[in-house]
């Protein structure tokens, strides 16, 4: 792979040396990357969200994150590959070309940079915000239970020590909040896509009720389409459903909020689980999760392309 | 830095919604301080549940107790992180 610097993808990095790697990959493809800023975390940590535009004004756009979660190391770094990947795409591979030629796409490769950064520091288990409970020597919220959709139902802790305490109010995570407040005053989002792991799902809204989304055949069949992408390249079967039917009752999630927001194309990524490792996969593992996991996001992407709402 | 010497993960196959429910009871037990990687959620799929050393016997006589099958995914979960750490200052030096 022909570049003017050093990054090895296949590792895992600090925050600091994928924030750099932002920088690069927006210098080096300036022509349709650009970085921008969209807040800071508890702990003021800027969060960075590289922009993929080749032009127009407030276009419709893909928005994907990774690292909610911040343990689940695999995502942040398959958000890497994946911004390099769009970027030295863009001009070659005719189906990237032709999208962002039509929309933009934002993607945020560390949505929680507190998480991410205590798991390189102190404790390698960490999965929430570290952001401080009142009244409680625990800390964080856990950033998937926190999104004003079915906010405070079944599925999440109301104990901040528990691992998925979902906060005292909806949106009280500035890393949660900084997302809507994007979205919102983007206003042309079409799809939401975020990465977490493992376990291989590939789900659609909703969690925080059993009910079936009013687009559920388009989403069921778009999301078994993406999975057989997946499968084509190591054969990573991946289940299809929604979060609710798939693994069980969850309020507060991201995607439902963001269906909800009126976003149809809204789904979340289990990445593959060697059945050895859970969240920890080897770094020998990142790039080809991240070449299967593509194939799956590229396929959402052609269906939002050529299906406008 | 937190060290998890000892501590292991379990992967976890409940045949039927009475021992997903005993897994939930399991996971109500907060002195345990069990982190689950996959909760008990519906007999499809397997729990995955990180057990600290301390607790470790406990859980597998509970287990074992109720016939719930269990097999190791991580022995120790320690040597893990030590090799994910390798690696990563090993490709900062290359």
């Amino acid at each position: 792979e022909r570049s003017s610097n050093s990054f090895n993808y296949g590792t895992y990095h600090s925050l600091d040396s994928i924030y750099a790697e932002l920088d690069h990959l927006a210098s080096e493809y300036s022509n349709i990357v650009s970085k921008l800023q969209i807040g800071k975390s508890y702990e003021k940590r800027p969060l960075y969200v590289l922009k993929f535009s080749t032009g127009g004004s407030n276009r419709p756009a893909i928005w994907i994150d990774a690292g909610i979660h911040s343990r689940e190391w695999v995502t942040q770094a398959s958000a890497v590959w994946i911004a390099k990947k769009i970027a030295s795409d863009y001009g070659k591979d005719l189906s990237i070309t032709s999208l962002l030629n039509k929309m933009d796409i934002f993607l945020l490769p560390v949505t929680n940079p507190d998480g991410y950064v205590f798991t390189h520091t102190t404790n390698r288990m960490w999965r929430k915000t570290r952001s401080k409970n009142q009244g409680s020597p625990c800390v964080g919220v856990d950033p998937n239970r926190n999104w004003d959709a079915g906010f405070g139902g079944p599925g999440a802790s109301s104990n901040p020590c528990s691992d998925s305490y979902r906060g005292p109010s909806a949106n009280s995570e500035v890393e949660v909040k900084s997302v809507v407040n994007f979205i919102k005053n983007h206003g042309n989002i079409q799809a939401f896509l975020t990465f977490h792991s493992y376990s291989q799902l590939l789900m659609y809204p909703y969690g925080y009720k059993c009910t079936e989304p009013a687009d559920y055949a388009e989403l069921d069949a778009l999301g078994r389409a993406a999975a057989s992408s997946i499968r084509s390249l190591y054969g990573t079967t991946f289940t299809v459903g929604s979060i609710c039917s798939t693994i069980y009752q969850a309020s507060g999630g991201s995607i439902d909020w963001s269906y909800d927001y009126g976003i149809k194309y809204s789904f979340a990524f289990e990445l593959r689980d060697t059945g050895r490792y859970g969240f920890l996969l080897p770094a020998s593992q990142i790039i080809p999760t991240a070449e299967e996991t593509w194939l799956g996001l590229k396929k959402i992407m052609e269906h939002v392309r050529d299906n406008p709402y | 830095l937190e060290t998890f010497v000892g501590d292991q993960v379990l992967r976890i196959k409940t045949r039927n919604e009475e021992e997903v429910k005993k897994l939930q009871l399991l996971e109500s037990l907060e002195h345990l301080e069990l982190d689950f990687w996959i909760n008990p959620s519906t007999p499809a799929l397997p729990v995955d549940v990180r057990i600290p050393a301390n607790s470790v016997q406990a859980v597998k006589a509970f287990l074992e107790s109720h016939g719930i099958e269990y097999s190791i995914l991580i022995e120790d979960l320690q040597v893990v992180l030590d090799k994910e750490k390798q690696d990563m200052a090993c490709s900062q030096q290359k």
